[in-house]
């Protein structure tokens, strides 16, 4: 099963057509395995990203660079996927008694 | 039945056992259908709430990228709503009168079975690709609806790979199949995650529909009812409008198909979730949809063509 150590989602509000374009070019960046749950499209809509802890310096250089601010929506999501599959265990068991 | 918990995500195998409980209880309104078998030979049910004879009809489907859990949970929740308020509700009736509904909850069921055993954010089918190690193909740019153009990628390794070619996907095909065989359905809905959105063809080209007046005024109204239960904000428009241009997608396909009362709902992620809803909130938004997705069928109902 693969697992999501330390991933983290980020969300950024572009401020302008030049920070889209650029999340756009990332998003053609293999090499940095990020995973765009909302792609850059348009300064009204969020952009979120998944990035693999193994990118996480990388990208938080390039938007660091660049001056887009972003922020943590999910700090670690293996986390995350560690509670809910806990709770369905949990409403496993319930329903099978 | 009375001891599912619709408040929470459940593998592929609870949910089909599910559907057998459901159809066994409400057996004079309920009958499962198998439509054809997924890539890796899962059988893909559809279940058909009608009174009998072969009505104009009304797609639902839910989950065709697998990740989008809330979806799929929704569609189940749907599908109870139907079977239980049947009976007391007296417009569900009317519409059960005029029209046959068809919901197939686990539209991509090879994808939602990986992401409960292997990769909770897989999003695609899991067809091989010949020369490729990546595996999938998004099976919401598979359609034959502007294939291959804009807002799809040619990369195997791509989320958002359209595939070889039109209807490429198994589970594409017996859905194409299916529709074109019946023949006679009047509306197609297809039910995403998590961006609060109610779309409209066209996602493949930014011109406007032919209908795009009515089928901007269904959604708005249907969005103000959804809206009216939680206060969710959602955004009404053209896929390409309002998010962005995506060739292939079901809901043009669908359209230019003839059949005009095609829509997509991205449900809610109010929070900071995105696809991993807490499961407190399925029900919330299975009844926030509910409401929209009533509003439109019965508009379906009253609006014959």
């Amino acid at each position: 099963e693969r697992l999501f150590i330390g991933d983290q989602v980020i969300r950024i509000n572009a401020e302008s057509e030049e920070q889209i374009k650029l999340l756009q070019a990332l998003e053609t960046r293999e090499e940095l395995e990020l995973d765009f749950w909302l792609s850059p499209v348009s300064m009204e809509l969020p952009v979120d990203i998944r990035v693999p802890s193994s990118s996480l310096s990388s990208v938080s250089e390039i938007l660091n660079a660049n001056n887009i601010a972003y922020s943590v929506l999910i700090n670690d999501l293996q986390e995350r996927l560690d509670e809910e599959k806990f709770e369905m265990m949990e409403n496993h068991i319930k329903e099978r008694s | 039945g009375s001891s599912f918990n619709f408040g929470a995500y459940h593998r592929l195998e609870t949910i089909y056992s599910w559907m057998d409980t459901l159809v066994s209880e409400y057996s004079t309104l309920v009958t499962k259908l198998e439509i054809g078998r997924s890539y890796e030979n899962r059988p893909m049910y559809v279940l058909k709430f009608s009174k009998g004879g072969n009505k104009p009809a009304i797609w639902i489907d839910t989950g065709i990228h697998s990740r989008e859990w809330v979806s799929q949970a929704t569609g189940v929740w749907t599908a109870n709503k139907i079977a239980t308020d049947y009976g007391r509700d007296a417009s569900l009736a009317s519409l059960l009168d005029n029209m046959d509904i068809y919901m197939l909850i686990l539209a991509n069921p090879d994808g939602y079975d990986y992401t409960h055993n292997n990769n909770r954010m897989w999003r695609k089918t899991r067809s091989e690709n010949p020369g490729s190690m990546c595996r999938g193909v998004d099976p919401n740019r598979n359609w034959d609806a502007g294939f291959g153009g804009p807002g799809a990628s040619s990369n195997p390794c791509s989320d958002s790979y359209h595939g070889p070619s039109a209807h490429s996907e198994i589970e594409v095909k017996n859905v194409v199949n299916f529709i074109k065989n019946h023949g006679n359905f009047k509306s197609f809905i297809s039910v995403h995650a998590y961006s609060q959105l109610l779309m409209y063809p066209y996602g493949y080209s930014c011109k406007n529909a032919a209908h795009q007046a009515e089928l901007d005024a269904i959604g708005t109204a249907a969005v103000k009812k959804l809206t009216s239960l939680h206060g969710t904000r959602y955004k009404v428009g053209s896929i390409c409008n309002i998010i962005y241009q995506a060739s292939g997608g079901s809901i043009d396909w669908s359209y230019d198909e003839g059949i005009k009362y095609s829509f997509a709902f991205e449900l809610r992620d109010t929070g900071n979730s995105g696809f991993l809803l807490p499961p407190t909130q399925i029900i919330p938004t299975a009844s926030e949809t509910w409401l929209a997705l009533k509003h439109i069928m019965e508009y379906v109902r009253d609006h014959p063509y």
